[in-house]
């Protein structure tokens, strides 16, 4: 093994050591599993009810919040694709930098090929949880997913 | 000179083996599995 | 050009996530998606089917890479759902053949292994100092808690299991991926694969992982003999000795029996390191408590007993030197090769590298020719007492020392007669002139290594330990030299002076050392060459 190698062995020791295991990264959550669940009453459905959360007629009926929360929180997940089209058609659109979403506030002040220009309203999914206004934005189409 | 290895976080004098919960090198303690969540309904609800 | 195949296949590794993502699924609507896409010929040969495995592995690690930034649990779904399919689909397979399905579907998973390795390989490689392990750590680990949960129960098959994996980490060794070196220690310690392979009936899985743990000691070589630690290598390192550790506290036997591998390819200067490995001494076993005073050693019957030694201590010995030394122990005429010790012992330099610890010497020849003349010598010294008490009128069985064979006795009494000339049974033999030798030939550091390979010997009560320990003491007292008797001093005294644990046969010899007044021990210059030292060595005898 060459002095290189050692080199090239140091780098990616350092590359490995970045992304040290954590519990989280083999233990898979337990989950409460019931050891004698009660038994509810043959009148109550015994299952969530089919499909109810598989069509986008019920993605319609939720609030913005509750589309945020599905989006950010369900994520990997068919429900996941339900409310992105859900808040696509509400005219949000997905920022792939910033990981979030932006809707016109008024028309853009400049629309080019590349981006557009204006005050938009995002979603700050990791501070307050809220709408914010964001004054001047430059949207540029590259991050647009 | 080596380091103590008792600060090592493993419980060295165990009877038990220590294989069943060693969850890994890099940190200590039994993984989240061996520490079954238990739940109890209150006493009031009996 | 095949992008839009991979186009639909992603497609269906996107639609069996959310077959796993229902709470509602289980084995039923797992079987029958996978009957939907044999129907639709993703499985039907080699080709499509290694594509498909290879775009769901890739298709797992994005996903993970895309969303670890706000959600682990949810990062993971995809990895997760990977390893719900090939679980599922290993339960499915069966031989074609219809004969040997569980042989089938261990040859199936070994290829699912080998496309995960190639997906990592290539990331490894192009993505260098991005390159993320932690999906790769989860899939593995998720495979090894499922496949435990399905197979442990038929022991054939999940040993089978275990070696697929045992070689899959084989190839992901911190030599050629050192970017997974933190997730592949945490998979060949977890608790699915460590325990299983070493509790594998009749320790059929040892030679697999041993071979997994000189990898590892191997890999930390170079970042160890540098002497300051980096953090990367800190934290390595006390993965490492955790590791040891558990094997120390649950597998001494394993330790003890492959201890010479290990010693191998630990850098000398890891002392409690090494110290870990030599204290493992089998469960079944009570050692006696070296500070016990007039503790008499040779009245153990375990020192009768060989140890085990699984590793193949004589593969370092050149076929020239091993025949060489065979011919001087069986005739014991003078030799050319005790003339070349030191060119013999010497590393080539073309093999010189990182991983041989920066060494001018073959450490691991010099430990192979200590252990290999070792056990020529112990076998000589019963061949003689054999022949002795043949001789010998029955009654002096015992001989006045009360012990049945009187070596050690005789041999401690014999090393005070006057004339220095020893009748000890391990003098003027073979093996001790070969020793001898190699104190004389050899250089301080060859002489440095050459005592270490004996004090590697020192272990738990056993015929080794008592042959090696009393080899050390006569080559103390027959040492002409006062920088030897230094030397063997320090050899002893640095191993005693780092943290616990230390072995017992290392304690023992030691106490012999500065107790017995035949090796004058406490005359000798050295031991009061500086303040610090004495003090050293006050503190060390008052422990003692």
């Amino acid at each position: 093994l060459s002095k290189d190698v050692g080199f090239f062995a140091i780098q990616m020791l350092e590359t490995s050591f970045q992304f040290l295991p954590e519990v989280a990264d083999t233990e898979r959550p337990k989950y409460y599993t019931p050891k004698n669940p009660y038994p509810t009453p043959s009148y109550y459905p015994q299952l969530p009810p089919p499909a109810l959360f598989e069509t986008s007629a019920t993605f319609e009926k939720f609030d913005i919040d509750t589309l945020f929360f599905i989006f950010y929180y369900q994520q990997g997940t068919y429900q996941q694709y339900l409310a992105a089209r859900e808040l696509k058609k509400q005219s949000w659109r997905f920022h792939k930098k910033y990981l979030t979403w932006f809707q016109r506030h008024e028309e853009p002040k400049a629309i080019t090929d590349d981006y557009e220009q204006g005050t938009y309203i995002y979603f700050d999914y990791e501070g307050a949880w809220c709408q914010r206004k964001k004054t001047d934005f430059r949207f540029e189409y590259k991050f647009l997913e | 000179l080596g380091r103590d290895l008792t600060t090592l976080g493993l419980s060295l004098n165990s009877a038990e083996p220590l294989h069943g919960t060693f969850a890994s090198p890099w940190f200590e303690g039994p993984t989240s599995s061996d520490v079954e969540a238990e739940f109890h309904v209150p006493a009031c609800y009996n | 050009d095949n992008s839009v195949l991979r186009e639909q296949l992603a497609f269906i590794f996107a639609e069996w996530i959310r077959v796993y993502q229902l709470p509602t699924s289980n084995d039923k609507d797992y079987g029958a998606f996978i009957n939907s896409i044999q129907q639709q010929g993703v499985l039907k040969g080699e080709e499509i089917s290694s594509l498909f495995f290879r775009v769901c592995t890739e298709m797992s690690v994005e996903s993970y890479i895309k969303y670890k930034v706000t959600n682990t649990a949810a990062a993971y779904q995809g990895v997760d759902a990977f390893v719900k399919l090939i679980v599922t689909l290993v339960k499915h397979y069966s031989d074609p053949q219809g004969v040997n399905h569980s042989g089938a579907k261990v040859t199936y998973l070994t290829t699912l292994l080998s496309i995960i390795v190639l997906v990592l390989a290539q990331a490894h490689e192009q993505r260098r100092g991005q390159f993320n392990q932690k999906p790769f750590l989860r899939l593995f680990s998720g495979l090894l808690t499922e496949m435990m949960t399905s197979y442990e129960s038929s022991p054939a098959m999940y040993f089978q299991i275990l070696t697929a994996f045992s070689n899959t980490f084989h190839t992901l060794q911190p030599l050629v991926f050192p970017g997974f070196t933190y997730g592949w220690l945490s998979l060949i310690s977890h608790r699915a694969f460590m325990p299983k392979l070493l509790l594998a009936e009749n320790g059929k899985g040892w030679a697999s992982f041993q071979k997994l743990l000189v990898c590892l000691l191997r890999f930390l070589i170079p970042f160890l003999v540098g002497g300051e630690m980096r953090d990367t290598t800190r934290e390595l390192y006390k993965g490492t000795l955790r590791v040891l550790l558990v094997l120390l506290h649950d597998f001494p036997e394993f330790l003890c029996d492959y201890h010479f591998s290990f010693c191998d390819v630990i850098p000398h200067s890891c002392i409690q390191l090494r110290n870990l490995i030599l204290s493992a001494f089998p469960r079944n076993m009570r050692l006696p408590d070296p500070f016990t005073p007039n503790l008499k050693v040779d009245l153990l019957t375990e020192i009768h007993q060989p140890p085990r030694v699984l590793s193949d201590y004589t593969s370092s010995l050149t076929v020239t030197l091993k025949r060489d030394v065979d011919t001087y122990l069986r005739t014991r005429e003078q030799a050319p090769f005790l003339e070349n010790l030191r060119e013999i012992l010497a590393m080539d330099p073309s093999n010189q590298d990182l991983y041989s610890g920066g060494s001018k010497y073959n450490v691991p020849m010099i430990n192979s020719l200590v252990l290999y003349v070792g056990v020529n010598g112990i076998a000589q010294l019963h061949a003689t007492s054999r022949t002795n008490s043949d001789a010998a009128a029955p009654a002096s069985a015992a001989t006045e020392n009360g012990t049945e064979n009187g070596t050690a006795q005789e041999d401690s009494n014999a090393v005070s007669s006057p004339q220095g000339t020893s009748s000890s049974p391990i003098a003027q033999t073979a093996p001790m002139d070969i020793f001898q030798r190699l104190l004389m030939e050899l250089d301080s550091e060859g002489r440095y290594l050459f005592l270490s390979a004996i004090a590697n010997q020192l272990r738990y009560p056993n015929s080794h330990t008592h042959y090696f320990s009393r080899v050390l003491l006569y080559l103390f007292f027959e040492a002409s030299q006062e920088t030897i008797k230094e030397q063997i001093t320090r050899v002893l005294l640095e191993r005693l002076i780092v943290n616990r644990p230390h072995p017992w046969g290392l304690l023992i010899t030691f106490i012999e050392l500065i107790k017995n007044p035949r090796y004058a021990f406490w005359d000798h210059a050295f031991t009061r060459i500086d303040p610090d030292i004495e003090k050293l060595f006050d503190s060390v005898s008052r422990s003692v």
